[in-house]
């Protein structure tokens, strides 16, 4: 049940 | 050169337990400052991190920065050698491509040592800005693992909701539904069995229960256990290492379709 959102798409690569 | 000499062993041998199901391999980064790592489960929901200040170990060398590149598992593998109250030792030559573990009796009767290889991996670093929660919620660790472990077996998502009245972990599967409200409790007389709810605005969040569950794997190592809350933002779920570090997960959300 429902989408799950990738850790990335909150935190930027340094 | 690199040595770190542990005093408490056991620390270790519990952070790898609580490491091993979620990352297969990992940088453990040694600087003046602490031994840490930074990453991400293969299907980059989830994020953890970990921190052991140097001020934490009974002798703390690191000449130069360096990066080891460690199988958590065989890592594991070989710390689970070590007795709960062995003094562990990680040592490292600079150029060298592998890691030996010392393990020393607390009576200094028995010292073994295991090389392990190291390995290359390419792995990213993501920046974690620090951020103001809507919510905390600080409570027994072993109560939120036993929450964790009951709702999975009714559904595989849990939603957590922060209001005045407390925390909410509610689930829904094909059997029925589930809801699980910790109130607010001080307990002055047992500070460990306490649970704090630190509110500046009502909050709820879905999130995989599967998750939830690998993170609670760290239970052994503290007490009580943190869930930083935002809307749309990762959960941060953190036990502290004694007094030397934390280990924190990151959990990405669920949304709606």
């Amino acid at each position: 049940t429902g989408i799950q959102l990738n850790i990335t798409e909150f935190y930027r690569s340094t | 050169m690199l040595e770190l000499r542990l005093v408490q062993g056991g620390l270790l041998k519990k952070v790898l337990e609580s490491l091993k199901d979620l990352v297969n391999d990992a940088n453990f980064d040694c600087s003046a400052s602490g031994f840490s790592l930074q990453a991400m489960d293969s299907s980059h929901v989830a994020l953890v991190a970990l921190l052991l200040r140097s001020e934490g170990f009974e002798h703390y060398r690191c000449d130069r920065n360096l990066s080891l590149g460690m199988n958590l598992n065989n890592m594991a593998k070989m710390l689970k050698c070590a007795a709960n109250d062995d003094i562990v030792t990680i040592k490292a030559d600079d150029a060298s491509d592998s890691v030996t573990f010392m393990f020393e009796s607390p009576n200094q009767d028995k010292i073994a040592d295991f090389e392990m290889k190291l390995m290359d991996i390419d792995s990213e670093h993501l920046g974690i800005p620090e951020a103001e929660f809507q919510a905390i919620v600080r409570m027994p660790s072993a109560e939120f693992a036993r929450i964790c472990k009951d709702l999975s077996t009714i559904g595989d998502t849990v939603v957590i909701s922060v209001t005045k009245e407390g925390v909410k972990f509610s689930t829904r599967g094909d059997i029925g539904t589930a809801n699980i409200v910790c109130r607010q409790n001080p307990s002055i007389d047992k500070p460990e069995e306490a649970t704090i709810i630190e509110m500046e605005e009502p909050v709820s969040l879905t999130f995989a229960l599967r998750y939830m569950n690998s993170f609670t794997k760290a239970t052994p190592l503290a007490n009580q256990v943190t869930i930083s809350l935002s809307a749309d933002l990762p959960v941060v779920v953190e036990y502290r290492v004694a007094e030397m570090g934390y280990i924190r997960f990151y959990l990405a959300p669920k949304i709606e379709e």
